[in-house]
């Protein structure tokens, strides 16, 4: 199986 | 105040109907330049970013800048009012607690207004690094949508590796499994149909059907899109909103347990 990652994993916040 | 005229209305519509599955509600940042959006789905698995650029409207007034917070389903609702051959205006105070639309007939014979209020939403921004991606593909966008489409029907998650040979999408699940191959198009008439591959270096990602479908939903938008990858960083799915903007979408990859 596969973990779906979350976006502000990748990018911060402003 | 903020103005807002676009004589091609039906691209509004059309972006609606391409982000209004993904956000419940979301912010349009309004300024001299132009109008942007940014906003995450719930789960923060993916991003939207619309950015329609002044030049592209027929009349752009914005005085100062303006954050209009909407709720997205009620704007659609309101945007499906206007006919596909309408002019839509966009129209509000500086300090207004709601927005105008107005629809006006080629013929000028019909004029439509409806006001909705706007809301407060505090939405954290994330801020895109620029990125020099690994990959980068231009294909038809309907072929891109029945890709999706297809391969969904064999597992929730479509594996996509691009190489030099070309790119691959795969599923597999239950009843079995799927691929399909789309080699790079030597040469082809029509520029929309072109199958186009820059890779500096080859890219396998996994990623989510269920997001990808609702990328798809800007097809209606442009006859291509263009899928970014780079190892371990979130696809862009890009779709040109006419000659004004763009659309683009970043989803978070699967990570193999």
């Amino acid at each position: 199986a596969a973990t779906q990652t979350d976006l502000r994993h990748f990018f911060k916040a402003r | 105040m903020f103005e807002a005229r676009l004589v091609q209305g039906s691209l509004l519509k059309k972006v609606l109907d391409a982000i209004k599955e993904l956000l419940n509600e979301a912010s349009w940042d309004c300024a001299d330049s132009g109008i942007q959006l940014q906003a995450m789905d719930n789960s923060h698995v993916s991003l939207v970013s619309v950015n329609l650029r002044a030049e592209g409207f027929d009349k752009y007034r914005c005085d100062r800048n303006l954050i209009m917070g909407m709720d997205l389903t009620s704007m659609s609702k309101i945007l499906k009012c206007a006919a596909n051959d309408d002019i839509i205006t966009m129209k509000a105070q500086d300090n207004a607690d709601t927005v105008t639309f107005i629809f006006e007939s080629p013929s000028q014979e019909k004029v439509s207004d409806y006001e909705m209020k706007l809301m407060n939403l505090d939405q954290d921004h994330l801020g895109i690094p620029e990125t020099d991606y690994a990959c980068v593909i231009k294909l038809p966008s309907g072929e891109f949508a029945r890709i999706c489409r297809d391969l969904s029907n064999f597992g929730e998650s479509i594996v996509i590796a691009c190489s030099k040979e070309g790119v691959k999408f795969s599923a597999a699940g239950d009843i079995g499994t799927g691929n399909i191959k789309l080699a790079q198009t030597s040469s082809v008439d029509k520029e929309e149909e072109a199958v186009i591959i820059e890779m500096q270096e080859p890219v396998t990602l996994t990623f989510a059907c269920r997001y990808l479908n609702m990328f798809t939903k800007a097809t209606p938008l442009s006859p291509q899109v263009s899928l970014s990858m780079s190892p371990d960083v979130p696809l862009v799915v890009e779709y040109s909103i006419g000659d004004i903007g763009q659309i683009q979408y970043f989803l978070a990859p699967k990570i193999d347990d």
